[in-house]
């Protein structure tokens, strides 16, 4: 058993239990700062937590980041673990983070699909998608980051319930799709929506239903360079920057699309690295400094959110 | 609980249009079984793709016949999870 945060290897991949565990400790070390809460049940009954990182008032201008969405994303919630705990113990040293706590709260959920998590870790490592049953079809599982009401069921999504990009029978038809929404609307107040992916080095603005260029799309792309400038200067990782359309590839129902449209306006998904030997088996002597580069464009990111308020 | 006894994960930088419209293509055959890691979409990004060990004959020659070249990413994907559990079962102990 890992016991405390002390005693918890960062460096290694864990199961759901021991994350949700792990999560508990780092409430109890900072008990004045971190508090869990449960937004819903997945499909299989599991809970959905977020941590929410807070100083006090009440729904104070938010920023949202989820890990694990694609649960083979291995490396997505292990550096969601490690963000939480760097965000608890910079809280008092760090004076920008310390000012951005002083006036926002940060929520982050760092097991987004935990049943597609879970069947990574006891049935098939590869799987992606959640684990709801598909009536009519031997096939389970939609792809999370296509069933938000963002151009739902459009291009770059299948109608397969066998697809691996399956959008699912209509838009929040997955209950954990269903649980952030109807977080994310009931608080009201976020101003920065950002989803972390694995692999390929990518930061992207929306859209991604759409190859249209989003009202905000300069912004966005000066805050994605300089993020990603900062988050190279570590390690030398070299990251593409742009709309999802532009350079993925078009794809609908995906979740920075939604917020976007729902005027969160600082929306942004990360494809975290793999430099390309491993894919979704990225060796976990890789997270500590996936998770350390990456913070540095998450702190970029972050801090211009609380300096342009809106 | 599924294996990938043989399996292989092939990466492809893509050169030409033609060669994406063929890999598109690849991505319909149902019957292979193929897991794009990375879709075909650019010449920007290169393409990764899991081949299950029953089709790997029939991807090289697909690869071949339209000129695309490849290179092996990881070459039997069942070791590396190995790995990856056995380390997990370390750190976990």
């Amino acid at each position: 058993m890992e016991r405390s945060t002390r005693s918890f290897n960062f460096g290694a991949y864990h199961r759901l239990e021991t994350i949700y565990s792990w999560m508990d400790s780092l409430v109890a070390q900072y008990p004045k700062l971190v508090s869990k809460q449960e937004i819903g049940k997945s499909y299989e009954n599991r809970s959905m937590y977020v941590l929410k990182f807070s100083t006090g008032g009440n729904k104070r201008p938010a920023i949202w980041i989820d890990t694990g969405i694609h649960s083979r994303e291995w490396v997505s919630p292990a550096t969601g673990v490690w963000t939480a705990n760097k965000i608890a113990s910079d809280y008092g040293r760090d004076a920008s983070l310390t000012s951005l706590l002083d006036s926002m709260d940060i929520y982050m959920m760092l097991l987004t699909n935990p049943d597609g998590y879970a069947y990574t870790h006891s049935n098939d490592r590869m799987w992606r998608k959640t684990r709801s049953r598909n009536p009519g079809s031997m096939c389970r599982g939609v792809d999370p980051n296509r069933n938000w009401n963002a151009q739902f069921g459009g291009p770059g999504a299948s109608r397969n319930p066998c697809s691996d990009s399956y959008h699912g029978p209509s838009a929040h038809s997955e209950i954990e799709v269903k649980n952030v929404v109807d977080f994310i609307l009931s608080h009201g107040n976020f101003k920065s929506f950002i989803s972390v992916h694995a692999y390929s080095q990518l930061l992207m603005y929306p859209y991604g239903y759409s190859c249209s260029a989003v009202p905000d799309a300069r912004e966005l792309d000066t805050v994605g360079r300089a993020a990603v400038q900062k988050l190279t200067s570590l390690y030398g990782t070299r990251y593409k920057v742009g709309s999802i359309c532009k350079i993925i590839y078009q794809a609908s129902g995906g979740s920075i699309d939604w917020s976007y449209n729902q005027g969160i306006k600082y929306s942004f998904a990360f494809e975290l690295r793999d430099t390309g030997r491993y894919g979704f088996i990225l060796p976990a002597n890789q997270i500590i400094p996936t998770a350390t580069e990456t913070w540095l464009a998450l702190k970029h990111i972050m801090e211009y959110v609380h300096k342009n308020s809106y | 609980e599924r294996l990938f006894v043989g399996d292989q994960v092939i990466r492809i930088n893509v050169e030409s249009e033609e060669q994406i419209q063929a890999l598109q293509a690849l991505e319909s055959q149902e019957e292979w079984k193929l897991d794009f890691w990375l879709h075909p979409v650019s010449a920007d990004l290169p393409v990764d793709i899991r081949v299950p060990r029953s089709s790997l004959d029939s991807v090289t020659e697909y690869l071949q016949a339209h000129g695309i070249p490849f290179s092996v990413m990881i070459d039997n994907l069942q070791e590396l999870l190995d790995q990856e559990r056995a380390e997990m079962v370390q750190n976990q102990r």
